[in-house]
């Protein structure tokens, strides 16, 4: 086990354990600008672990990103703790997020889905929807899918009433302990301006809507946003993205995150999709994490920067 | 620890909504215990070894074009541990 942030091993994928280690180790090292807070528990029981970073100020305007909704998209949790440790690193010597930081929050949630990371802790590939001990009606099947759970079109196409299947969307919108706590933390905090989800893969930045084909409000601005953020994405390795809404670019997906958000009045709502496209697709190989996170930090600083630019 | 000896994943393009609607009649037939990667068009799925010759001769059947992603996944799994234990 690593002794410090420093010597923690980047470019490998860890455990449930070691990932919250290391989010303890973050907060010991940087008492200033780190905490911790629980925000809940998931089915399991265990903690929904959120670190904030904050230079002060009470209650400023904030950004929110998740990874590891989806536990078995491996590469989303360690480039979560690649952003956490760039927060830090780049705090005072990177102008544009120094900026960010003086004047906004950032909230960070490395793991949405600790049960489906944390239960087998074996990092099957079966591992997307959380678990639900409790069986549901007529079924063996256990499990919903975290991004179909959130009151959006909750039930609607693209979701599935079948507890067997992948997008199973669960009893009611919100009925998952994982989704009804950031549900619970962005109403109560309520200046969040930025809430960024990330998945993987297909290699995509996505805006609302997925749950209908009614265009968002601000979808010209959000759309030249995010060809902003996948160009700076593509400058690293090269690597394209393709950027539009849920709903045009993929498929309609009914109760999604960042559908919710956006209907919230959390304008600058956007969902990743990180590496690959298909050839390793959820076994994206480990020397993968770090350029792949390095490369949508780009992404992610033109996101908040832009929030930060274009106050609302 | 479970193991996937043999599991293949494929990358299936379907050519239109009809051939879609084929693939997704078989999220739902549990037994073959499909895990579908991944729905946007190509649809990549991990076939599980006692599946693969029920998931071919469907898809041959109907015409539907696919080819495989990951030839043995728990093969690929391994490689990976391998190299990161190598790289801790």
């Amino acid at each position: 086990p690593a002794g410090n942030t420093d010597s923690f091993d980047y470019t490998n994928y860890h455990t449930l354990s070691q990932i919250y280690s290391f989010q303890d180790m973050l907060v010991v090292e940087n008492p200033k600008l780190v905490s911790k807070t629980v925000i809940g528990h998931s089915v399991e029981g265990r903690p929904l672990n959120v670190l904030k970073f904050s230079t002060g100020g009470s209650n400023r305007p904030a950004i929110w990103i998740d990874t590891g909704i989806h536990a078995r998209e491996w590469v989303t949790q360690a480039s979560g703790i690649v952003f956490a440790k760039k927060i830090l690193t780049e705090y005072g010597t990177d102008s544009v997020l120094t900026e960010i930081l003086n004047r906004m929050d950032i909230f960070l949630e490395m793991v949405v889905n600790p049960d489906g990371s944390g239960t087998h802790n074996q990092r099957t590939t079966e591992k997307k929807k959380n678990i639900k001990q409790k069986q549901n009606e007529d079924s063996s099947c256990v499990g919903v899918d975290l991004n179909r759970n959130w009151n959006a079109g909750f039930g609607g196409r693209g979701s599935s009433n079948n507890p067997c299947t992948e997008t199973y969307h669960g009893t009611r919108a919100h009925s998952e302990p994982e989704v009804k706590s950031i549900v619970k933390f962005v109403r109560s905090h309520g200046n969040i301006k930025a809430f960024i989800s990330i998945h993987s893969y297909s290699q995509m930045l996505l805006y609302p809507y997925g749950y209908t084909r009614n265009p968002a409000k601000d979808q010209a601005e959000l759309d030249q946003v995010a060809q902003k953020a996948v160009t700076a994405l593509a400058s690293l390795y090269g690597t394209n993205y393709r950027y539009g809404s849920i709903i045009k670019t993929i498929y309609q997906s009914s109760g999604g995150s960042i559908d919710w958000t956006y209907k919230k009045g959390i304008k600058y709502s956007y969902t990743f999709e990180l590496r690959d496209t298909g050839h390793f697709g959820f076994i994206l190989p480990a020397n993968q994490i770090v350029p792949t996170a390095n490369e949508t930090w780009l992404a992610l600083k033109v996101i908040m920067d832009h929030t930060l630019k274009n106050p609302y | 620890k479970e193991d996937f000896r043999g599991h293949q994943v494929f990358r299936i393009v379907p050519k239109d909504d009809v051939q879609l609607a084929l693939v997704r009649v078989m999220e739902d037939i549990l037994d073959l215990e499909l895990d579908f990667w991944s729905w946007v068009t190509p649809v990549d799925v991990r076939v599980p070894s006692h599946s693969l010759q029920v998931v071919k001769s469907y898809m041959e059947r109907h015409s539907i074009k696919y080819f495989t992603m990951i030839k043995d996944l728990q093969a690929l799994l391994d490689e990976e541990r391998r190299q990161m234990k190598s790289a801790a």
